[in-house]
């Protein structure tokens, strides 16, 4: 088939089988053109003497150009397809450092998982002076450059690409610039093309990421990063984290809702799946050979 | 009283902004991993001595089980995020118990690394909750990009999923069971064939 389309008539997702990537979903009735892709900003390197020759470091965000596919167009991701009667499970590689997991659970929730795996990211081979890995969702939502974000976890606040609310501000980094601490939620609101309903698209991750809305309908979010310069700002290190005698790997989770914007519980809905992030379920374990099922 | 202070102190080191940001040296960053791995386990371990003691003393149970409360092992596994737990890897009938730390009703779906079976020695599991009643489960694989992370040490390849129901700052405890053989008798029992080749789906 085309098309591989996984979960339940009132929450899924669906795949191009060719590429191998998300190309649509369904959250509740709501159809929403949704392309979900990673890509990866290249690192700055510069003599850090001056402003503009400033490295990218663990303090400094200022990527060399916009970001580039993880894979080319023409590439595809190779993934396996799992079903059952509570959960579809799409298993994916993008190439030699970023996997993920897509999981539609069938009942109990109402939103997808993207549980996505990266690293090792390249050694200092690479010919790129280090690579900042986002994963982007992409839309056909007309939102004028709107979005909004949490703030620390608590009110959300509005925000708009290239500006600021209280000054006339020149954004000289377009891509820094724009970008904000995602505590719990990166949210917007927008209409499609050719329709008069509004929808609203929403992503939770699992900790706090930088991330924006760096063009009309999309939302990014930055999961991993290695750099191989100092940045003079105090600690002296390159962001070259390593484990097992290789890059770090990073594993992590951003839950995804959308619905009518008309839904006036949806920041509520939001609110509640922040918390069952932030404080999941704890787990014990316990022998269980003294229990017969009668006994139990 | 003195784990929670060390994991206080921890949590309270942490709130430095270089902690906080990331910016911090290599070495203080492991640092840092150590000091919070070290407080973590210590109130796990005090966790489980506190909900030991509530089952222990539980009005809504037999005496029996208040008896073998006070012995109840209630480990906790941190390497759930590579799938990784040797007790439910290595036991073929094991309790786990839940603990909402919210002021409301949850439900979330559990993950569990267990042992897959082959086409020869099939495996199925059955999940029953606190009133003896099957609970929906299902079984999938762990992805090889997961189970060859460095690291893990476990051998299982796959993971068994149930919605769990925990009461509002409360705990919900479900017996899993695993059979060496294919259990036609098994309520809601799920298997698995580790050589996913000759797996077969419905549309």
């Amino acid at each position: 088939a085309d098309q591989l389309v996984i979960g339940t008539q009132d929450l899924s997702l669906t795949l191009d089988t060719k590429s191998g990537r998300v190309i649509n979903g369904s959250f509740n009735g709501t159809e929403l053109n949704l392309n979900q892709e990673f890509l990866y900003y290249r690192g700055a390197s510069g003599n850090n003497e001056v402003f503009e020759n400033r490295s990218s470091g663990a303090y400094i965000f200022r990527p060399n150009g916009t970001a580039h596919p993880i894979l080319d167009g023409k590439d595809s991701i190779k993934f396996d397809f799992v079903a059952g009667d509570l959960i579809d499970e799409v298993h994916q590689t993008w190439g030699d450092f970023v996997h993920q997991i897509i999981r539609v659970y069938k009942v109990g929730v109402d939103y997808a998982e993207f549980d996505w795996v990266v690293g090792p990211l390249p050694d200092k081979k690479d010919p790129f002076d280090g690579r900042e890995i986002i994963n982007r969702f992409t839309t056909n939502l007309k939102t004028d450059g709107h979005f909004a974000t949490d703030s620390n976890g608590r009110e959300t606040l509005h925000r708009k690409l290239n500006h600021r609310d209280t000054w006339n501000v020149s954004i000289v980094e377009q891509e820094a610039g724009n970008y904000y601490p995602i505590t719990s939620l990166l949210r917007l609101t927008g209409m499609p093309e050719n329709s008069d309903k509004g929808v609203s698209l929403a992503v939770i991750p699992d900790r706090a990421q930088g991330g924006s809305s760096l063009a009309d309908g999309q939302l990014e979010l930055m999961v991993h990063r290695r750099l191989f310069r100092d940045d003079a700002f105090g600690v002296g290190e390159a962001l070259n984290e390593t484990a097992y005698g290789e890059g770090l790997i990073a594993r992590g989770t951003h839950y995804v809702r959308a619905g009518s914007s008309e839904d006036k519980t949806a920041l509520g809905k939001e609110r509640v799946l922040a918390q069952d992030v932030l404080l999941p379920v704890i787990l014990f374990f316990s022998s269980g050979k003294n229990y017969s099922k009668e006994q139990w | 009283p003195d784990s929670l202070e060390l994991l206080r102190e921890a949590m309270g080191v942490m709130q430095h902004h270089d902690a906080i940001t990331g910016t911090e040296k290599q070495h203080v960053a492991e640092d840092y991993a150590k000091l919070l791995h070290d407080a973590v386990s210590g109130c796990a371990e005090s966790s489980g001595d506190a909900l030991r003691k509530i089952f222990a003393n539980a009005t809504n149970v037999s005496s029996q089980y208040n008896k073998m409360a006070v012995n109840m092992e209630l480990e906790t596994c941190p390497g759930l995020n590579i799938s990784q737990c040797a007790y439910s890897e290595r036991e073929d009938s094991f309790v786990v118990t839940l603990y909402n730390p919210l002021a409301r009703t949850k439900k979330q779906f559990v993950r569990l690394p267990v042992q897959a079976g082959t086409q020869e020695a099939q495996i199925s599991y059955t999940v029953l909750d606190h009133e003896g009643k099957a609970v929906p489960s299902q079984l999938v694989p762990v992805p090889s990009f997961v189970r060859n992370l460095p690291g893990r040490t476990a051998n299982t390849t796959a993971e068994l999923i149930f919605l769990a129901e925990i009461p509002p700052v409360g705990v919900a405890s479900y017996l899993v069971n695993r059979q060496k053989t294919k259990n036609s008798e098994g309520e809601n029992a799920d298997y698995l064939y580790a050589d996913l080749k000759s797996a077969k789906y419905n549309k």
